[in-house]
């Protein structure tokens, strides 16, 4: 079989100034899941690697970079899945942890579960010995801005996003 | 949101899906992101998917599977793929992005949203886009 990777950044409204970062981060993921794959990697492997580069990078919805909760937090999801056996492993809420899609996988791997939640997942983590970071560490500049004007009275963040992801 | 979908040597196929979430969300509010078979599904009998948008409207057609469910009924990738966001948008109004791989190599990166970054690597060709 020839191997083939495909990435996302996200569907929504992209900004002019963000565009160039964005298509090199896609392009970055990629191409480091396309070396795992030629290394005879498993897809399993190829695909967490890819989502953990765009959690790293600031430019995406995701792990640093991540939009913030009503109270200014960044709370995440992730899942995994494998096509060979349908097993899978998700995280949701999850706070000050760097790459929830590793915890995710974790979570496949480790217990008979398909989803652990908030303290739960944060439990886990520890357990794991997965490391925790200080909320503010995942928080950027913009993702602070774009919070604090969705708080100003004439916005409607729900409107605004009901097509973003 | 960010997304990965792979097949690898073996034929095996994965998913991955990783996410904020929604801007200013209420706290504990979950969307389709972590629940299998909206926000993602991997079966190597088929293919994988990993999906972005409005996760609400993700949840209510379950895109990520119904996308691999146009396919067993035989449409590419991309033919499946916006057939099931065809039908999120006329059903709940929702928008968003699938990037699918099938168990024979054929890929499709395909969204109704106004632009989603997005790349892909076969046979060592990079191909990328936004819009």
């Amino acid at each position: 079989m020839k191997p083939v990777i495909v990435v996302h950044g996200g569907a929504g409204r992209i900004f002019k100034e963000r565009e160039d970062g964005s298509r090199s981060g896609v392009t970055r993921a990629a191409l480091k899941g396309y070396g795992i794959l030629k290394q005879g990697g498993s897809a399993l492997d190829a695909v967490e690697e890819a989502v953990v580069l765009m959690e790293d990078d600031p430019h995406f919805n995701a792990g640093c970079g991540s939009v913030l909760n009503e109270k200014g937090e960044v709370e995440m999801d992730a899942i995994i899945m494998d096509g060979k056996n349908l097993s899978s492993g998700a995280v949701s809420a999850v706070k000050c942890i760097a790459n929830p899609i590793k915890l995710a996988r974790l979570v496949m791997e480790k217990t008979d579960h398909m989803l652990l939640t908030d303290q739960g997942a944060l439990a886990f983590a520890r357990a794991m010995g997965v490391p925790e970071v200080p909320g503010e560490k995942l928080i950027t500049e913009r993702s602070l801005e774009r919070w604090k004007k969705n708080l100003e009275a004439d916005s409607n963040p729900q409107e605004f996003q009901k097509d973003l992801g | 949101t960010v997304g990965a979908v792979a097949i690898d040597s073996a034929g095996n196929v994965a998913c991955a899906t990783s996410t904020g979430g929604l801007s200013n969300k209420r706290v504990g509010r979950v969307g389709d992101t972590a629940c299998i078979g909206s926000g993602g599904y991997a079966d190597n009998a088929i293919g994988a998917t990993s999906t972005t948008g409005h996760g609400e409207s993700i949840m209510k057609v379950v895109l990520a599977r119904l996308t691999l469910y146009h396919m067993e009924q035989g449409k590419s990738p991309e033919e499946a793929a916006t057939e099931a966001l065809n039908s999120m948008e006329t059903r709940v109004g929702g928008l968003g992005g699938v990037i699918v791989v099938s168990r024979s190599g054929d890929w499709a990166a395909t969204f109704s949203t106004k632009q989603m970054p997005w790349a892909a690597v076969k046979d060592g060709q990079l191909q990328s886009g936004i819009h």
